[in-house]
């Protein structure tokens, strides 16, 4: 569940 | 506050701005640039006469991709990764499409009553296929009321992140937190506002901006249930997995 918006939570701010 | 600081205040008004600013999509002078294009009448009709599931499937992506940037936009908010996932899902899940609303300001011609959309500015005849004539015409109206309030970009960055910090959202796990992190943003804002010598009542008026937000998605959820049930595998096959976990 919200896989997708862990990954973006997840990737370091650029 | 007597635990908040001028210079606290001043310093989270600059992060929060550098943060909306480096996440906003579309820069103004890019829009500028744009030049305030309106799409032409068949440019229009060809908008009206696709089928409803592809006219859907476009908005959906549209959507999906401004939502990226308020997620990038949250990230860098002061706290926002120090609350727990759980608590960083939910006030993504329950804000994210608001901010998206707040921000459409930015792309909003009040005087033709159109908005950027596809390359173009738009007006709400072009979403008729969608079948919600009266959601758009409700997003349309918060959008040039939003533009009345004049906001400028460092008042719309600290609207944006106290509407995202909502500490009254369901499921919270640290509400108290979130809490502390909103009021901290509220009286930034309120500082804000002092400083740009805004009149007293443009804080009120934003106040009442909460509740109209939170009416536009719940009712573009209900419009999506509603589409899902007449077609149930277009959105699971062609719409966009991050629209489908926010708003599934």
């Amino acid at each position: 569940k919200h896989k997708i918006l862990h990954q973006l939570l997840q990737n370091s701010t650029s | 506050s007597p635990t908040t600081s001028m210079a606290e205040l001043d310093h989270l008004v600059q992060v929060i701005s550098k943060s909306h600013l480096e996440t906003c999509q579309y820069l103004r002078e890019e829009l500028q640039q744009m030049s305030w294009q309106n799409f032409l009448q068949d440019e229009v009709e060809s908008y009206q006469s696709k089928p409803r599931e592809v006219m859907w499937q476009l908005c959906a992506v549209k959507i999906t991709e401004a939502i990226q940037y308020v997620v990038e936009f949250a990230k860098r908010i002061d706290g926002f990764m120090d609350l727990c996932q759980n608590d960083q899902i939910v006030l993504l899940k329950a804000g994210s499409l608001e901010v998206v609303f707040v921000r459409m300001c930015r792309v909003f011609d009040s005087q033709n009553n159109t908005v950027y959309f596809d390359g173009k500015f738009a007006g709400p005849e072009v979403f008729k296929a969608l079948g919600c004539d009266d959601l758009i015409t409700s997003v349309f109206d918060f959008a040039k009321s939003m533009c009345s309030l004049h906001l400028s970009e460092d008042e719309l960055a600290l609207f944006s992140a106290f509407i995202l910090l909502s500490a009254d959202r369901t499921w919270l796990q640290e509400k108290l937190q979130v809490e502390k992190l909103q009021q901290k943003t509220q009286l930034a804002l309120q500082h804000l506002l002092q400083k740009n010598q805004r009149e007293d009542g443009v804080l009120n008026k934003l106040r009442f901006k909460v509740s109209a937000l939170r009416s536009l998605c719940s009712r573009h959820t209900e419009k999506l249930s509603a589409f899902r049930a007449v077609y149930p595998d277009i959105v699971r096959t062609h719409f966009p997995p991050l629209y489908k976990e926010l708003f599934g």
